[in-house]
């Protein structure tokens, strides 16, 4: 099945903040995530993985304008809920390849680690939709890993990748 | 800024396979996700959180038919890459709240997260798009997860949410 790529993004205006050692039971990312909304704190991406010990780290991106308000109320909120810490970083590149038909994005996703991997760009984080995959690198390498990205997956003409 | 949700989604035919302590170095995700690629295996969601000590696990869900296969090709992979081990759960319920402007869902992720907390659905994994707020329950919760916010994002008609 045709996985047509559209593009390829690059997000360099964002902070990413991890709430470190969440208890891993119900309730605990509605408080998290509702006194950050009540502040009216745009949040972008949201990524949680699953635990085996009762215990994981939640981890959410923002607008780097609002880190200095994200990170007031995740460190009141940590404390609230006993959570180990809370860590941060000032600016970090997220890049995505946008496409349709990415349900099958294995293939895109594959190729898009092997060209990173290439650069010697190691992944932070990963994030996927059926139109997007996203990955979270360090800033600095944000312009290198979306030219290459877009060399290895638009450059043909087509824009179209066999999954 | 108004949101729109909708709908809400349920995906109860899927499987969560995690392959725990990966080293968080370039190259290792495209060594996972090439074979999977290779082996036709479709992907729906891939989530890696950051990781702080070198290692992270990584987590991708597949249709509960692709399971078996692809368990062969994680275990042979994660030995070859030294991973602590392999987790995984045969059926999951992917539950999902999509809409529009969702950029701003801090609103709608810490409602979708208080719903599911008072009727006590633990959270195992959070994946959010611009369009789509997912989480991962477990299975026996995914009809409840559904019927539950599906009354509390759709049922007063409009379908729109002040975020
Ligand atoms: C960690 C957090 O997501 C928790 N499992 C909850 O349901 O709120
Ligand atoms: C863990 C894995 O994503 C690794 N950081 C990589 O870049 O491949």
């Amino acid at each position: 099945e045709d996985v047509l790529v559209s593009g390829v993004t690059l997000d360099q205006n964002q902070s990413k903040v991890t709430i470190v050692g969440v208890e891993d039971a119900p309730g605990l990312a509605a408080r998290i995530f509702g006194p950050i909304a009540d502040a009216g704190i745009v949040v972008d991406m949201i990524i949680q993985n699953a635990s085996e010990y009762g215990h994981t780290d939640m981890t959410f991106t923002v607008g780097r304008d609002d880190l200095r308000r994200a990170l007031e109320v995740i460190e009141r909120i940590a404390k609230e809920i006993s959570a180990s810490g809370v860590r941060h970083e000032d600016q970090v590149a997220k890049v995505s390849i946008v496409g349709l038909g990415m349900r099958t994005h294995a293939g895109v996703a594959a190729r898009m680690f092997s060209v990173l991997a290439a650069e010697r760009i190691n992944i932070q984080m990963i994030s996927t939709s059926e139109i997007k995959v996203s990955v979270v690198v360090d800033s600095k390498y944000g312009e290198l890993a979306m030219r290459t990205l877009h060399d290895a997956f638009l450059e043909n003409g087509a824009g179209a990748v066999r999954a």
